[in-house]
């Protein structure tokens, strides 16, 4: 399984649909400060169900929302779509590609989506932490804290409490 | 289920040693459990050593080893249980020049098992990347993406 | 008392908004009084706004324009009461080529009266500096410091 | 008032007597990950006084103590000696040059020193407190919090509370 695309629409700083394509090596995200890298980083932890406002950087839901600039009004919308290429049976689902997406509206309301069809954030949930290699050993992706390390944040499992260590070496069990 | 744990502790615990040895031409790091006698509660600590240095407490590392011996326990995790995406923001900040080719050369072996994205400022993990993404902020002060090659990039820190 | 501190207030507010306009290409940085009524007790806000961009917290601004944003606020200070020297340990570790340029260029006015040590990986702020001093760890693990060129140091990224 | 030169002895890394001239322009400390650059800014805050184990990055007092290595022992003390030049008549004292020194020992003792005059924590404090430039203007640096800048520490001014930014703007006045 790996991440094959990733279309991002009014989601913090893409005001217009984005799309990435990703191959299987090394992506490398390069550009000035400020110009959206994090921001990348931050639609691929919410397409994945992250909830945390601090990890998101987001102190409300709409936070991240397209807010607007001197040149474009402001979203009505923030949309993250997810492509996973299940060609290696990871996903527990007949197909061979995934779509996850993920949206919110400025009323509050947030919709998740696998294969375009509406479901709850348990089902995304419960469908990463499912997955699995074809031999046997459990995905360590998505939901694992050590599958995406936001910026700045590389120091964190050393500053954590022991009991919290524990846990990361019982997600890669 | 204690089994289990003792089994990935112990191969999590070699992972760390190995890349923390490779990023550091030696000495040791090491995690250790706060209670041998219970396996299903005990924590884990960490202790690192760089070489010629006399242990002490992983606050009075530098910087860029705090940074460094952070990646070398997440390879390790990743190592032992292949996650099948990962991303990596700027982790490579604080490294000098001879650190940083030191992550990449192990970020490239990890690369055959899992995909990695990486967000960086620094030309030598751009180099041995296989597809380039360029964000820039346009004149409406939102994002835009172009796909680009090491050529288009210009010469000196990075992008 | 708060006599003098509204002026120093005013003069630190209008030396903040000069580097962050100069750091960003425009845009604006304010501080507020929280309590305007009360001189003796009000504390300061911050706020901070890239050109084109809306108004946001402080939390949603990047890496790199957070440091940039603090450092205005830093030269800011330093411009309105002369401190005698002014040690800074890798403030442009998370600034792209271009910041790092605009920085260098603040950081040699505010030398003329201001007497700086900077401890840095980045060649540019290097260039522009009177003395290098270089420092490594000896075979015994102990530091060492020798006095440098700028001839000396290595070409890329870094000393 | 500049630095003009500072002795380090037994401190942190520093195992043997090192000094570094400054000139009044731009010193660059260089070097890589490691090696101790950090170690002289944390220098710098001690002989000026610092009490927080946080900022000198040490929990107990001996942890600025050269700890030994492989080759070398460990140092029975730290030595710091900070020389100001003085030509200007910032400090309220007769001298052009004044040397300020601190010493901790393995027993948990300190010393303070004024042109290496034993003095008491409170005096190097009060000297500093009482610097002001010729023209009138109090002098913001050593115990003012904005003249050394730890690492990953420049984006602390955005972090305080609005009453702690005040503090930084009264230091200035
Ligand atoms: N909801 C939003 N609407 C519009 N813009 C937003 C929103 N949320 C964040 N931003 C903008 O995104 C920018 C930050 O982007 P990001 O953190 O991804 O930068 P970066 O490329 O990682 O930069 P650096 O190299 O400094 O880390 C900020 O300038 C912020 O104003
Ligand atoms: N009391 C001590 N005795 C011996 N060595 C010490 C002592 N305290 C700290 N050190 C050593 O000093 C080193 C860190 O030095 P420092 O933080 O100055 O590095 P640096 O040059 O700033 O590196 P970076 O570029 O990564 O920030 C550590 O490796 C640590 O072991
Ligand atoms: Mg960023
Ligand atoms: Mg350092």
């Amino acid at each position: 399984m790996y991440l094959k695309r990733l279309d991002v629409a009014g989601f913090k700083s893409f005001a217009t649909r984005t799309a990435f394509e990703f191959g299987q090596g090394l992506t490398a995200i390069v550009g000035p400060n400020g110009s959206g890298k994090s921001n990348v980083s931050d639609a691929l932890r919410w397409v994945l169900g992250e909830q945390s406002g601090r990890l998101l950087r987001a102190r409300k839901l709409e936070d991240v929302i397209f807010a607007g600039s001197s040149k474009r009004p402001p979203a009505d919308k923030a949309e993250v779509t997810l492509t996973l290429d299940n060609s290696a049976g990871w996903l527990p689902l007949d197909f061979s590609e995934v779509a996850i997406s993920r949206r919110a509206y400025r009323s509050g309301e947030s919709d998740y989506l696998i294969n375009r069809k509406r479901v709850r954030l348990r089902d995304v949930q419960d469908l990463l932490m499912r997955a699995s290699a074809p031999s046997g050993a459990r995905m360590g992706a998505g939901q694992n804290s050590y599958a995406i390390i936001g910026q700045g944040l590389v120091e964190t499992v050393l500053n954590l409490r022991p009991e919290e260590r524990r846990q990361l070496v019982e997600e890669a069990a | 289920m204690h089994k289990r744990f003792e089994a990935t502790f112990g191969q999590v615990a070699e992972g760390f040693e190995q890349y923390f040895q490779a990023f550091f031409g030696g000495g040791h790091a090491r995690l250790v459990l706060t209670d041998g006698e219970n396996l299903n509660t005990a924590g884990v600590d960490i202790s690192a050593q760089p070489p010629g240095k006399r242990l002490q407490s992983l606050a009075q590392l530098s910087g860029g080893e705090k940074a460094l011996t952070a990646v070398a326990l997440l390879f390790a995790l990743l190592q032992t249980s292949p996650s099948p995406f990962c991303v990596l923001d700027e982790v490579d900040a604080m490294l000098d020049d001879a650190n940083v080719g030191r992550f990449v050369a192990a970020l490239q072996e990890l690369a055959k098992r899992t995909q990695f994205v990486v967000i960086t400022h620094n030309r030598k993990t751009i180099e041995v990347s296989d597809a380039i993404y360029g964000v820039s902020m346009g004149l409406d002060s939102a994002s835009r993406v172009l796909s680009l090659r090491l050529a288009d990039l210009p010469a000196g820190r990075q992008a």
